[in-house]
């Protein structure tokens, strides 16, 4: 299971948060505009959080926040 | 199993309820206008509870509530 | 499994019932209008009994009850 | 694996039925008009009968009877 | 795997036929007009039988025998 | 996997194979007219062969004799 | 897995051929005009060869060779 | 995982080529005009040749030689 | 998991690759025009090469090469 | 699971970060125009940035960065 | 998991990544134009690059870099 992310602007950041029973924030990516992220949910990542201009493509659909 | 979360404004709450015989909040993430989080169910995490305005996409069909 | 409760008013109460040879209400939870829940089926959970205005949507389709 | 039952008037009964070699009525729930009910099929229940107006969702499809 | 049966008269039998080298009826059902039983095929459940004027949902489409 | 045989007349019989090296007729069941049987393959049967004016709906597709 | 067998004529043959390093004829099954058979492809059935006016329902279509 | 052949004229041959390192003929089934053969993939058969004017339905499409 | 191969002119060949550290070819198969041959991915071949006119037919769509 | 990248420029790069607790670069595969790679998630790949004007196939759709 | 390449022109290099904590280049198969190669991801294979005008076929669609 992966999202696909492509930053709209720079310093976009893909921030992983932890599986179990703490949530807390493990890695934190930066993308500078049109860099493509694509990233799984694993062992370690059980929730992704996103900030700044983004296009973001899940399965149930693509959604942008540059509106 | 995930879903996706589009803050439409500030201060967005996600709220993870704990899997098993109690329900109570685990975890309690703020989104602020624009970020968007995509969460997964989880070993500890077997419902979402969101307030505030938001978009949110899942297996189902998306909704909003910023009507 | 999951479905997804929109409540369409304040007061709507989403009620686990027990898995097993029983059932008894195991959790209520009270939305306020606006706010969305995503609950799944799980091993203490079987059935979900909602009462007020809600929509609901499920693997086989949405449902409203505020006609 | 589970079905949607919406009461369209007060007074709907929900049925559970034994699995297993007996099959005997285990639970009754009831509806009054609105009410949701998701009720999968478990363990100790291996069929469901439903008396009184309702639209029901399935996977293979929305059937009412209040025609 | 289950299927719905909505009664559309009176009186509908749904027979469960036993699964094994042999073929009794384990069980009957009697419905009336409008309620409607959503069956599964179980460990002791191989067939299912249905006598009277009903609409039967399958996961190969919808039948009636009021024509 | 399962079968659904609706009787178009009296009189349609529905015959079980036997699964293994030999194959037999293990049981028969008889419709009248309108009558339905919802029939699985399962460890002691299969194959299903059917005499007398029926319509059948399979995974493949529904298709009668009575023509 | 099974295939479904209509007869459009007197005498069709479904000819079982066995699983394993042989390939013999291991069961013949006479069907006359109209009778429709459903057969599966079994531990000892792995190839099923047609003799006779019929038409054939698979997961892969349809096919007839009345032609 | 099968292929269905229909012999499109007399002396069509499907033949079985062995599953392993090496890729022997292991059998030879002959066709007469209208006949149909459904044909699965085995622990001994990896490999099906087909020679003489046939249509053959598989998973990804229908093809004929007969052009 | 198989691929279809039509060969469109006489001497297709259809090999395949050892599966493993090492790729070699461990089988070719010729096709006169008109042939067709159905192969499977296997334990022993982890990829197929052709050389000649001819129409694939695959999972992810058909394709020729005699334009 | 694998994404498809077309490099649309030369010195496209593909990363390939580490699965696991820890979030590095393990790999970084240059790509000049049009040339293609195919590169599925592993054992110890669970996330792939991409640098460069590039064209992604996903399962969730396509996606290019060269507007 | 499969790819389906076919080549556009003469001397299109098919290159196969390893798998595991090194990423190496350990089989490249040349292919001339016209020739068509269906590769898998395999236990030594985890990644495929292409180099030369082709046309390749995934399960996210169809692309070509003869542009
Ligand atoms: N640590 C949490 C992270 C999480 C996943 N989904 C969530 C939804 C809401 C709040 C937190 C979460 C867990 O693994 O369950
Ligand atoms: N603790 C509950 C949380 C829950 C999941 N789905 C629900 C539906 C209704 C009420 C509570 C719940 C459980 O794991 O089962
Ligand atoms: N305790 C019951 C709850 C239930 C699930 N589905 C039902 C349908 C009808 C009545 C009760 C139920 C069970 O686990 O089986
Ligand atoms: N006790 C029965 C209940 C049942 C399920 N499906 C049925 C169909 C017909 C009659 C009874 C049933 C069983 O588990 O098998
Ligand atoms: N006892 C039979 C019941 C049955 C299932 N499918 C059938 C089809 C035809 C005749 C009988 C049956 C069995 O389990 O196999
Ligand atoms: N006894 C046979 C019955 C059968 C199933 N499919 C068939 C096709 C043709 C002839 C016989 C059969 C078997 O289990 O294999
Ligand atoms: N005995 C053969 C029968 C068979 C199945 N598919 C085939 C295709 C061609 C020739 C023979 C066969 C086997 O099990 O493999
Ligand atoms: N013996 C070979 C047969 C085969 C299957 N698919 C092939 C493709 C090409 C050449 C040979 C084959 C194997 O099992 O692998
Ligand atoms: N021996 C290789 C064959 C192979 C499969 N897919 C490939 C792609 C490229 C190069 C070689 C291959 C393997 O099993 O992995
Ligand atoms: N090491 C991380 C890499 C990763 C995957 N998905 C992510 C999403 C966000 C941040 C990091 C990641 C992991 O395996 O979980
Ligand atoms: N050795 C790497 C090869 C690889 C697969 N996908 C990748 C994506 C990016 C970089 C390298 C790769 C692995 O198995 O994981």
């Amino acid at each position: 299971e992966y999202i696909v992310i492509k930053a709209l602007e720079n310093g976009v950041t893909i921030i992983g948060l932890t599986r179990g029973r703490d949530t807390k924030f493990h890695h934190t990516e930066k993308l500078d505009k049109g860099e493509i992220m694509v990233a799984q949910f694993t062992e370690h990542t059980s929730a992704i959080k996103l900030r700044g201009k983004a296009e973001v493509m899940t399965r149930h659909g693509s959604i942008r926040n540059d509106d």
